[in-house]
């Protein structure tokens, strides 16, 4: 049974997954079975739909800057608008002979197509809204590299100003792709690692502030306050970094959910 | 989003294809 990491890819792809799986039992139980019903409208209403995705997919394409869906998506286009072909010369083949095996066959692999076609499209679609949250949380890494080199209240507030609507952003945006995860272990790990983020961050500010204290008053002690204030910033960062690594995460372990 | 929408609605074509064409295998099981 296929398996989907995220809720909507989920409730829009598990019951048609379900449904294939009954359609290939049902044929295989009755392989000489009863003669096939006229299938001309729901293939037609499948194609429209196929049509308009196809369309819409285009346009997605046409308006994203993301080259990675630029490249995947168009062979999920394809992949659907071939299987919907496949349905129709089911239909086709069952008008002439509605105990056809050879478009029974078809009708299955067309279903099947449909399904593995629009999950890649989906999937696809995706992998580029993770890469906005990925790209936000680089931003954020880049500008605690930049911690190190603040030496004045002015460059705090500065690096503050830049910091903070970065930091909400990735939190408000790792916080919703969280709750959309199906994979439980997947989900512990971002909430933990943004609870840490959260707790952090105003604690490197708090060190940075006393660094830059330290060193306006003459620099005793400067040295342990930059090391403290490093090893925050460091802190911050390996989280962010595995909230990355999560993030791209799509396998699903059977073994961890149960 | 448009394209979760036209997925939505290549998802409910096929289930009804399928339902249509599983009917008529179910009566003869």
């Amino acid at each position: 049974m296929p398996v989907f990491h995220t809720k909507t890819i989920e409730s829009i792809l598990e019951p048609v997954a379900q449904q294939v799986s009954r359609l290939v039992i049902l044929h295989e139980e009755a392989e000489d079975g009863n003669a096939m019903p006229d299938l001309g409208r729901p293939v037609q209403a499948v194609s429209m739909a196929v049509t308009n995705l196809v369309k819409v997919g285009k346009e997605t394409i046409n308006s994203s800057d993301d080259a990675l869906l630029k490249q995947d998506m168009p062979t999920a286009l394809h992949r659907v608008e071939s299987a919907s072909r496949l349905l129709e010369e089911a239909s086709g083949m069952l008008k002439q002979d509605p105990y056809s095996g050879p478009a029974r066959k078809k009708l299955i692999e067309g279903s099947r197509g449909i399904l593995q076609g629009t999950s890649s499209l989906l999937l696809c679609f995706d992998e580029s809204e993770v890469r906005k949250i990925i790209r936000e949380c680089k931003r954020v890494l880049d500008y605690l590299a930049v911690a190190e080199v603040i030496e004045t209240m002015e460059d705090l507030v500065h690096f503050l100003k830049n910091l903070s609507p970065c930091l909400s952003k990735v939190s408000r945006e790792v916080s919703a792709r969280e709750k959309e995860l199906t994979h439980q272990v997947h989900r512990e790990i971002l909430v933990r690692c943004l609870e840490q983020v959260k707790t952090l961050a105003p604690i490197l500010i708090c060190s940075m502030k006393i660094f830059i204290h330290i060193i306006s008053q003459g620099g005793k002690g400067a040295e342990e306050a930059a090391e403290n204030r490093n090893y925050l910033s460091g802190r911050m960062s390996d989280e962010l970094n595995e909230i990355i690594r999560v993030l791209q995460l799509t396998t699903y372990d059977e073994e961890e959910w149960d | 989003e448009m394209i979760l929408e036209a997925a939505k609605s290549i998802a409910a074509a096929t289930s009804a294809l399928i339902k249509a064409a599983s009917s008529a295998q179910r009566e003869l099981i």
